[in-house]
């Protein structure tokens, strides 16, 4: 059985520029998986950006550096299918009955197309919001998996003044996202606008029913001396049948060392 | 008195939500903005076991006993802030991102926050222009003290202000800014460092969110105490 809780996706990515992969989602998780770091792929900065990746394969220059930034194609005169891109990866991971994989994204900029052994989803817009995919029945059987995000830019990306400004001309603040990337004081106008699947991605397994979302409060009378902890949590069967549970809340303080209250 | 179970039904296919009874501490040891005292942390964990499966779910995270307080002041027009009753001279850094390339590790909140705690500072306000941060960043304000000024993603620059003059009416998809919002609220709310949330950078938000965010995040009827309800301060937190 498959330990429950989450395993972070941060290594051995690889991306391409969309207008370079002639393949499909569906060709990229079954037939045609990338086979390495080999051009058009390159290994990816996940989580990450689309600059960041190019920046780390040295394709680009830091843009953080003396006028680096300068020599950077800007989205407005690229277009946005340039700074589209396909990221992809594998995980291995087989399930016993009963449990669940749930793949986790805590941000993308700004939308997306995951495609899981063949299979789409879309995430929606929005650059801060986590998307939580249960791709239980997805999985491959012998338990070797192939993901393929395509991650597209904000929807109004901008264009830069040649006087710069304050974000530009402003277009950035149509969408929910930075609105500091098409530059702002002291900062230089992002040339991908942050694209990217810019934090962390994760699998995460569960039994039956899962936890989500607890919420901690505490109240204070007496001067602090006498003090409630208030929890909250959401609870979500994803079984056929009713689940009799029984739910623990444990707290403890660490004093020294491993020595914990309790 | 720290260790509770309780058996809970839920229907096939459904969500449910469930409170615990609350639980009580005598004189806990309270978390503290850099320099007045200890950032003590306990570590909650919540289990969920199904029967005929075994444990199902876990989830932990530090908590830390405190609370803050704060208002504008009508003679000064500043904003003064009290945590665990006690008031606190505020020495802030202004905080864009770590990062334009959005590198954000672990080892660089960690560094970048310690600095800011060795410079006596106990207060990080995070720029509307830029993030929410994320929840590396917060863990790292928990442990070194640092309270956190949390805007959300609007600015004057480019929401009504500049040459030709910006949309005023902030970000075009409204109920898309508040699903991103109650989000990020739910993935920050449990960080002891998180001290107040504000609509944006120079700027209010349109009305509709800005009504939206006030009555999402104000403090919930269950949680004001009578010995709260019987100040007239504005803005109690």
């Amino acid at each position: 059985m498959a330990e429950i809780g989450k395993i972070v996706l941060d290594s051995g990515w690889l991306a391409a520029r969309s207008t370079e992969v002639q393949l499909t989602g569906t060709q990229l998780t079954t037939t045609h998986p990338p086979s390495g770091p080999t051009s058009p792929w390159m290994e990816a900065a996940v989580p990450g950006t689309v600059l960041g990746t190019l920046v780390k394969n040295k394709v680009v220059p830091d843009p953080f550096y003396g006028l680096e930034n300068e020599t950077i194609i800007d989205i407005a005169d690229s277009g946005r299918e340039y700074y589209t891109f396909w990221f992809f990866t594998t995980f291995e991971r087989k399930l016993s009955g009963n449990q669940h994989l749930l793949l986790n994204f805590r941000a993308i900029n700004y939308s997306a197309e995951v495609y899981l052994n063949g299979h789409k989803k879309v995430l929606p817009k929005g650059m801060f919001r986590r998307h939580s995919l249960d791709v239980t029945d997805i999985l491959n059987p012998d338990g070797q998996n192939l993901l393929a995000v395509l991650v597209h830019p904000p929807d109004h990306p901008g264009e830069i003044p040649p006087e710069g400004g304050q974000g530009g001309d402003h277009e950035i603040g149509k969408d929910v996202a930075t609105q500091y990337v098409e530059g702002w004081d002291w900062i230089v106008p992002i040339r991908d606008r942050n694209t990217g699947i810019w934090d962390e991605v994760s699998i995460y397994i569960t039994g039956p029913v899962k936890i989500i979302d607890p919420h901690l409060v505490s109240t204070f009378f007496d001067g602090y001396k006498r003090v409630y902890l208030h929890a909250t949590t959401e609870l979500e069967n994803k079984s056929a049948w009713v689940a009799e549970c029984n739910l623990t809340i444990q707290v403890s303080l660490e004093l020294e060392g491993s020595i914990c209250l309790v | 008195e720290h260790l509770q179970t309780r058996h809970v039904s839920i229907p096939a296919g459904k969500s449910v939500q469930y409170t615990f009874p609350e639980l009580f501490f005598y004189k806990p040891n309270l978390w503290w903005p850099n320099g007045m005292g200890k950032q003590s942390l306990y570590n909650v964990i919540i289990t969920v076991d199904v029967e005929g499966y075994g444990e199902s779910d876990s989830w932990s995270h530090l908590f830390g006993f405190r609370k803050i307080e704060s208002y504008i002041d009508s003679g000064t027009g500043g904003r003064l802030f009290k945590v665990n009753g006690q008031p606190i001279f505020i020495r802030g850094g202004n905080w864009i991102l770590s990062d334009g390339l959005l590198r954000l590790s672990r080892k660089r909140y960690k560094t970048d926050i310690k600095f800011h705690a060795d410079m006596n500072f106990n207060m990080i306000r995070c720029w509307g222009g830029g993030l929410a941060e994320r929840p590396e960043f917060y863990h790292y304000c928990d442990i070194y003290g640092l309270l956190v000024w949390q805007e959300f993603w609007i600015t004057g620059d480019v929401d009504g202000r500049g040459v030709p003059v910006s949309n005023p009416d902030g970000p075009l998809d409204h109920d898309l800014f508040l699903l991103c919002a109650r989000d990020t609220i739910k993935l920050l709310r449990n960080h002891p460092s998180l001290a107040l949330w504000v609509g944006g950078n120079e700027q209010v938000p349109p009305p509709d969110l800005n009504n939206a965010l006030k009555n999402d995040l104000k403090l919930h009827p269950y949680f004001v105490t009578s010995e709260e309800a019987g100040k007239s301060i504005q803005g109690l937190s």
